[in-house]
């Protein structure tokens, strides 16, 4: 079978949930932890 | 590490929401993460019944969730695109537990060194790290192994790491997403007091001479012993692989001391089942007859607990000699138990016998199937190796074969790929909603140590080729030819799957290699009812009794009617456009004409108030200068005589 053969769901990058979320364009507390109203403020 | 605050808690069973906006991938991949926590924590998940406060998983932007029960009823956790892994599932479920990333610990520097000049800029505060007096490590060491550890490149803003560990050999071991470490269960279990968990029931590698209170059954011609080791082999036990000296041990049936027909019966413990439904698993080594065979009974009691039934649950024949065999026996008990190993001898000639070691028992499913690779190393050794499992059918009977690419220099790839097979004119097309979880086992004695690497897809029967073809369609359709290694021909479909399931680095470290053998647990299973939403609770609606009693003891005034709300009788009073009735019993009357009185009249009686206050201050201040001046005059009058 030819060797592309495949999808790769990763698009052949190791992405981790900080990686995810950076891309995304999000700027969570320490890069995937939501805060509250108070949190924040 | 955990945040301070009792109130940061969740009860031990966690209500929750699947909601409709999650991928059904994503819905049974944290399907199989709650079966996690429900193995190794007191962790336990059930569908949201109406409780104040519940976790509502939905598809947003990204993989995120608050830390700790924040109290506000429905609480958000985010399971995005791309974050249908089971360990990212597990890294945002222990951030709501309570849970901070470890290297934010108040001691991080002593383990790990930060490169500031490293992270991309406005990124330096997701560096911080917690007091003591927010953070608790609950007295367990920093943590490298810790699925909430950041990985070495997070937030960099080049090609060089963020996060140099200040033991070398944890360099690439940070950022692990595979399973929970050890010491993340440990603060887990701490934090939220666990004794016990759900669905593990029990593990035994024979190392202790008590043998995991198993009994040697007196109706048998034979005793299993307790050996390290066997001429004919094994030459060491499964648990330590001989790297021991001294220890490393298991259960050995000597079929060549025996005669045909003989057997040798083993019994566990009394064991309770909880959930009705067991996954034994155990490794067995035949150095016997080619026909000896291992058969596993269940002697379940009744409810006087006297009596017991023997059942036949497997026959396991035919057993591979040479090396250690991993079997898989599903179970289906609901009242208490043992379960019984018997070695049976067979015809043949038996040079040694049947082993058995590390077994597991616990209250999960068993997978479907399980892919053994022999000698590994020679794989990984040589270059471009690519590896096909033997073919198997799902459950509902979709011929399926996975593909192992070892070729690249730092990733292992995984694919699903659906074959043609025996059932293909009875099976729908394309393939719809069938989810593949291939597990890399970690073959660690303990089911609890294991930190196998899993992941997971779906197939999605809309999914389109760039031909136009459905991806998912019958493999004699749109699959390529390929052979088998008995030269058979077969199709076979496009392989779905992800080019990064595990590094070459972490597949060699654990036990994920163990004797030289690899095993990929597989399980294809349908799960289209995950499609459907998940149903949601009904308020609890009083009864008509339980009304008519309530309102029996309130009596409402003004044509006032009565209604129960909160289990307490109120009165609900009449309004008009401009008017209205209120009090308990809807006694007092209140207009709109009243309120512009009262607040007309309250801005007259204040504004007289003031006028008295301002007028009053006036005459005095007067009085005050009044006096002041008078006397000055005196005294010039007096300074003038003076000088005269």
């Amino acid at each position: 079978t030819p060797d592309n053969f495949v999808k790769d769901i990763d698009g052949g990058i190791d992405r981790d949930i900080f990686d995810i979320n950076e891309d995304l364009g999000l700027d969570l507390f320490e890069g995937d932890i939501r805060l509250d109203g108070v949190q924040v403020r | 590490n955990s945040i301070i605050g009792e109130n940061y808690r969740w009860p031990h069973t966690i209500p929750y929401v699947l909601e409709d906006s999650l991928e059904i991938n994503a819905k049974g991949v944290i399907l199989n993460a709650f079966e996690r926590y429900r193995l190794k924590t007191c962790i336990d998940f059930k569908p949201w019944t109406g409780e104040a406060n519940y976790i509502s998983v939905i598809k947003g932007s990204g993989c995120w969730s608050s830390v700790g029960n924040r109290h506000v009823g429905r609480q958000e956790l985010s399971i995005g695109a791309n974050c249908d892994r089971i360990a990212t599932v597990q890294h945002e479920f222990l951030h709501a537990l309570g849970f901070w990333h470890e290297q934010s610990r108040s001691d991080r520097d002593d383990y790990v060194s930060i490169v500031w000049d490293r992270i991309q800029s406005g990124r330096e505060h997701n560096f911080n790290t917690y007091s003591d007096q927010l953070s608790d490590s609950l007295n367990v060491p920093y943590d490298y192994t810790s699925v909430m550890h950041y990985s070495k490149t997070a937030f960099q803003n080049g090609t060089e790491p963020t996060i140099v560990t200040r033991i070398s050999d944890f360099e690439d071991v940070i950022g692990q997403r595979m399973d929970f470490s050890d010491y993340d269960l440990l603060k887990l279990n701490r934090l939220y007091n666990c004794s016990s968990s759900l669905s593990f029931m029990d593990s035994c590698n024979f190392e202790l001479e008590n043998v995991c209170g198993m009994i040697q059954s007196s109706g048998d011609s034979a005793d299993w012993q307790r050996v390290s080791q066997i001429p004919s082999g094994p030459d060491s036990d499964h648990s330590n692989m001989g790297q021991c000296e001294g220890s490393g041990f298991f259960m050995h049936f000597n079929s060549s001391s025996v005669n045909v027909g003989a057997t040798a019966v083993l019994e566990s413990r009394v064991l309770y089942p909880k959930r009705g439904f067991q996954c034994l698993q155990f490794y067995v080594y035949n150095s016997g007859s080619e026909s000896d065979q291992l058969n596993i009974y269940i002697r379940e009691y009744s409810a006087d607990s006297v009596n017991s039934s023997l059942t036949l649950v497997e026959e396991i024949k035919g057993i591979p000699s040479g090396n250690w065999q991993l079997y898989y026996v599903t179970l289906k008990v609901t009242n208490k138990f043992r379960v019984v190993f018997e070695g049976r001898r067979g015809s043949g000639a038996s040079l040694g016998g049947l082993s058995i070691d590390d077994i597991n028992l616990s209250e999960t499913q068993c997978p479907h199937h399980v892919w053994h690779i022999r000698n590994f190393t020679q794989f990984i050794e040589s270059p471009n190796a690519t590896l096909y499992s033997p073919p198997f059918y799902s459950s509902k009977g979709y011929a399926f074969q996975i593909h192992l690419d070892l070729s690249q220099l730092t990733n292992v790839g995984i694919y699903f790929h659906l074959i043609s097979g025996a059932n293909d004119d009875q099976l729908q097309w394309p393939c719809p909603w069938q989810q593949a979880t291939m597990t890399l086992l970690d073959q660690n004695p303990d089911i609890r140590q294991r930190m196998s690497n899993q992941r997971s897809i779906t197939t999605d029967p809309f999914m389109t080729t760039d031909n136009g073809n459905y991806f998912w369609d019958r493999p004699s359709k749109v699959g390529e030819v390929a052979l088998f290694p008995n030269g058979t021909e077969f199709r076979r479909n496009r392989g779905y799957g992800t080019s990064a399931f595990i590094t070459h680095e972490r597949l060699k470290s654990r036990d994920f290699i163990k004797g030289n053998d690899v095993f990929i647990l597989l399980t294809v299973e349908d799960i289209s009812h995950l499609n459907s939403t998940q149903v949601q609770p009904i308020p609890s609606m009083p009864t008509t009794a339980s009304v008519e009693d309530l309102c029996s003891q309130i009596r409402c005034e003004n044509d006032g009617i009565c209604a129960v709300r909160d289990d307490k009788a109120e009165c609900r009073c009449q309004a008009g456009e401009d008017w209205w009735y209120m009090g308990e019993r809807c006694e007092k009357r209140g207009s709109t004409r009243d309120t512009i009185v009262i607040a007309a009249s309250s801005t007259a009686a204040v504004f007289a108030a003031m006028l008295i206050v301002t007028l009053v201050s006036v005459y005095c201040t007067k009085k005050k200068y009044r006096k002041r001046t008078s006397s000055k005059t005196e005294a010039v009058t007096l300074e003038n005589k003076n000088v005269y």
